[in-house]
């Protein structure tokens, strides 16, 4: 597996804040866990409505996903497995080069 | 030659670096390869010059791809834009006065370091991996480096941060090696294009600060009819404005930095998709991008040789 199959579990979570509170919310709990942010670039970047893609690893996905449930913050999970949508996108070609 | 080397995969540093020798010795007609600097770690950063050889004056295009390692769709444009270039000189008039009326710059790989990371190491790196005797966390964002309200909104102190501004502007070799490059060209350059991901949007100045620029007129009719080409390909549709309104506010950036240094049409691209793949765009969506990326790109460039001072 790419990347020794490091990204396994991991998941893209898209969510948008609709109040200052649950933006404010966001900021919290994406610095206490480390999130990966796709988009925006930056957790200052974040506010009402702004659309945000945060990957996160496979051991801190139930935490994120109870506190979003808890503070009733609508989400999607855009990709269910990191590992296998990396694995997915690249040909044949390109995988047997990377072995 | 180019049509041998596959465009619709994701190359490694090294594939690209063969890549740009083998045109170099290949096709000197059209194609000069040379250094402006080194990385951090001591690469040498490459870049394409494309066009015609001429002995009278002629304006030239920056266009630089990867900035963000992470961002693979970038680089992937770079090579196809050289492709297309080499293959339809002769046959498209479009290209052909492109190419006969400006120089290219093209550099496919910007943040050498950090691309070369993400495909050894870390798949999601951003930042350059520079080092910070004070912290831990290695790299800076090559896109908040740059000498125009450095560190100022939307950019980070923290070298912990994926948007960390560096300790002083153009710290990074990679940053200060462009910016060079493009000082010592001067009025020659007529344009700025830089490639990204995620988002589908077309950007022009500011990023720094919402506020209008002085040639909005024509940037923005430029952006305009590219998007329009752009979505006649395959339907995509991109949103088109100013970075500050249309994405956020970031200060620092190379946009920002080309326009202020007095390159008059200053673009960046973020290229596909909106997230259902985001950074993990299937190599088999690379062809469609770069083709309707392509015809956007050969629109603004003949936009502007037409319509704008």
């Amino acid at each position: 597996h790419p990347y020794n199959n490091h990204y396994a579990g991991d998941k893209l979570i898209r969510l948008i804040p609709r109040s200052k509170e649950q933006a404010n919310a966001l900021k919290k709990i994406y610095h206490q866990l480390q999130v990966d942010l796709w988009q925006p670039s930056s957790i200052s970047c974040l506010s009402e409505e702004t659309v945000t893609d945060v990957r996160i690893p496979q051991n801190a996905s139930r935490t994120l996903l109870a506190f979003l449930q808890e503070a009733h913050i609508q989400y999607t999970i855009l990709i269910e497995d990191l590992q296998k949508a990396l694995e997915n996108g690249s040909s044949l070609q390109t995988q047997r080069k990377r072995r | 030659s180019p049509s041998e080397y596959n465009y619709e995969v994701y190359h490694s540093l090294e594939e690209i670096q063969s890549w740009m020798h083998h045109l170099n010795k290949t096709q000197s007609g059209l194609i000069r390869m040379f250094s402006i600097g080194r990385s951090y770690e001591g690469r040498p950063l490459f870049v394409l010059k494309l066009g015609r050889k001429s002995r009278a004056y002629k304006r030239a295009v920056w266009i630089d791809c990867g900035i963000h390692a992470r961002e693979w769709i970038g680089p992937a444009f770079c090579q196809w834009f050289v492709r297309e270039a080499l293959l339809t000189y002769k046959t498209d008039p479009a290209m052909r006065k492109m190419l006969n009326h400006l120089y290219f710059y093209i550099m496919p790989v910007f943040n050498v370091d950090g691309y070369h990371f993400s495909w050894t190491h870390d798949r999601f790196w951003r930042k350059t991996r520079s080092r910070n005797s004070r912290f831990r966390c290695r790299g800076v964002d090559a896109n908040r480096n740059w000498k125009v309200k450095w560190c100022d909104e939307g950019a980070s102190v923290h070298p912990c941060d994926d948007t960390y501004c560096g300790p002083f502007p153009e710290s990074e070799p990679e940053v200060k090696a462009v910016a060079n490059f493009l000082r010592k060209q001067g009025k020659r350059i007529t344009a700025y294009l830089s490639f990204h991901a995620y988002a589908q949007m077309l950007l022009y100045p500011y990023s720094y600060k919402y506020a209008t620029i002085p040639n909005f007129s024509c940037v923005e009719y430029a952006a305009y009819k590219a998007v329009k080409a752009l979505r006649s390909v395959h339907g995509v549709q991109y949103r088109y404005g100013p970075a500050s309104q249309t994405l956020y506010i970031s200060s620092g950036n190379s946009m920002d930095w080309a326009y202020k240094n007095g390159i008059p049409y200053a673009f960046a691209f973020e290229l596909r998709d909106t997230g259902h793949f985001g950074f993990l765009l299937p190599e088999m969506l690379i062809k469609p991008t770069c083709t309707e990326t392509m015809l956007a790109v050969k629109n603004i460039t003949v936009h502007l040789l037409k319509k704008c001072p």
